[in-house]
């Protein structure tokens, strides 16, 4: 089983869209997924076509009253179960700030999980808080959504160093797999300029301890591509929306290089 | 003087690039202008080509240290001052969790300022936290940026309630004024959908005591260019970068219906 926490602190980056649709082609390739939403906005739990805030139990329940993820689950398509979130989730940084083992609440909820799932994909907030903390520590592997522009390429330094405080404190498991570059726009100077700085930094960690030391930058991008947009609006993957668009045939390619099979699209 | 909060939950919807560039578009009509960076993620600073995390007196000094307002900002274009973020920012809810009085510490720092600016901008964090609360308690006027997306409006009704809530116990005089409509790409039935269920949303509240009964959507509309996204990482407004592009247009077109002369691009 593999857990990937999906991070950026920067807004708006790609990371639910990358959650549900990447998700969407694990499953069509046969494996088990389960979506986490730990983001108060609820997004991926809309863009899965799930009503938030209703008496089915959610991410909320699970680290507030420590409630059994098996129950909070559910199965949303074919090989794909979702814990979605609340609205309330917003006040839980709040509510567990003096909570002993805070940051090991998502974890131990999902250890009852081990063998049931092939993937665990974790959608985060954008910030560097409590909910993501819990999402780093319950992962084994990061996956870091970004928009090939200057402002979202500022926080990857800083990001990376909460990857590694989480590594060193609570999780010597996790490591950085790999940047997904997404909302990308094709012949665009700024995109190169800001991929030849993010290899520097990632060439520079080479042979080095930090987490980040074996990321790469995934060789499948994804594309801008209006139909990823549209397609939360009507509660369906890209794959039932508009299955011959860039944006389906980009996160079909995405998992296969996922699933390490570069020409499994 | 107006003080206005810009703010928006959903994260990379324009609100950085709203102030940098609203703001010089009001300094270059003869405006004095107070930009201020609430979000840790420092990217007005940087956009404002200022280093965060140095010497110089930044927000968190305000908020947690209580620092003279006066002091903080720093002269950055010719009617333009900004009172810039710092990385430490993102400790500040945490720090602040059992302070008296810690959503009116920035109107408090800003009582100073009266008379000193024409117009003070403030942006938020994708949040609707302590920081973001600070802004709405201190400033008049509130505008949402807003990507014309689905996922964008889920949280429009969310954001209004948080208005709401600072209005009706902290800032008796808190009312939003707009929404600019950000990253508009012309020609997409997406943009128009929501634009009409926007519209709707707003027309229900007409007539009633909400702080959103007189809010309108801005006439102009900031259109998705490049130059936008290009212009901060040379630490340079739309203006200064490339002054004829679609990005200065609108910027300036927004400015002029923000003074009241609609036609004054
Ligand atoms: N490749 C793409 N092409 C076009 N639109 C996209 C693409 N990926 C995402 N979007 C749209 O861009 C917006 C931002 O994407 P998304 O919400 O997935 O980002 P996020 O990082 O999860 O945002 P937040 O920080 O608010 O959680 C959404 O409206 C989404 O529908
Ligand atoms: N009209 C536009 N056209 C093209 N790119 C834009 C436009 N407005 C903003 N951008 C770019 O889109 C990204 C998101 O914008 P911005 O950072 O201003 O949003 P934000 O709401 O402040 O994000 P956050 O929630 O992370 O604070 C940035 O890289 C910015 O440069
Ligand atoms: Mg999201
Ligand atoms: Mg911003």
């Amino acid at each position: 089983m593999r857990t990937i926490a999906i991070i950026n602190q920067k807004g708006g980056v790609g990371k639910t869209t990358t959650v549900a649709n990447l998700g969407a082609a694990l499953a069509l390739a046969g494996r088990r997924v389960l979506l986490i939403d730990l983001d108060p906005q609820t997004h991926l739990t809309l863009s899965c076509n799930v009503e938030p805030d209703t008496d089915q139990l959610s991410i909320y329940d699970i680290l507030i009253d420590e409630k059994s993820a098996d129950e909070a689950a559910v199965e949303v398509e074919k090989n794909t179960w979702l814990i979605g979130s609340d609205i309330d989730l917003a006040a839980a940084e709040t509510e567990l700030a003096n909570v002993t083992g805070r940051e090991l609440i998502l974890r131990n909820a999902l250890s009852a999980m081990v063998g049931r799932y092939d993937f665990i994909l974790i959608d985060c907030p954008p910030s560097l808080g409590l909910l993501t903390v819990n999402a780093l520590t319950a992962a084994e592997e990061v996956f870091v959504p970004l928009q090939p522009h200057f402002l979202a390429l500022q926080g990857v330094g800083k990001l990376f160093e909460t990857v590694a405080l989480v590594r060193d404190r609570l999780n010597p498991k996790l490591s950085v797999t790999g940047i997904v570059l997404c909302l990308y726009e094709t012949g665009t100077r700024l995109a190169g300029e800001v991929v030849a700085d993010l290899r520097q930094f990632i060439e520079n960690a080479r042979g080095t301890v930090v987490p980040w030391a074996h990321a790469r930058i995934f060789d499948t991008v994804i594309r801008r591509n209006i139909k990823l947009a549209e397609c939360p609006s009507h509660g369906l993957t890209i794959f039932d929306y508009e299955p011959r668009s860039n944006g389906a045939l980009d996160y079909a390619r995405l998992a296969g290089e996922v699933l390490g099979k570069l020409g499994a699209v």
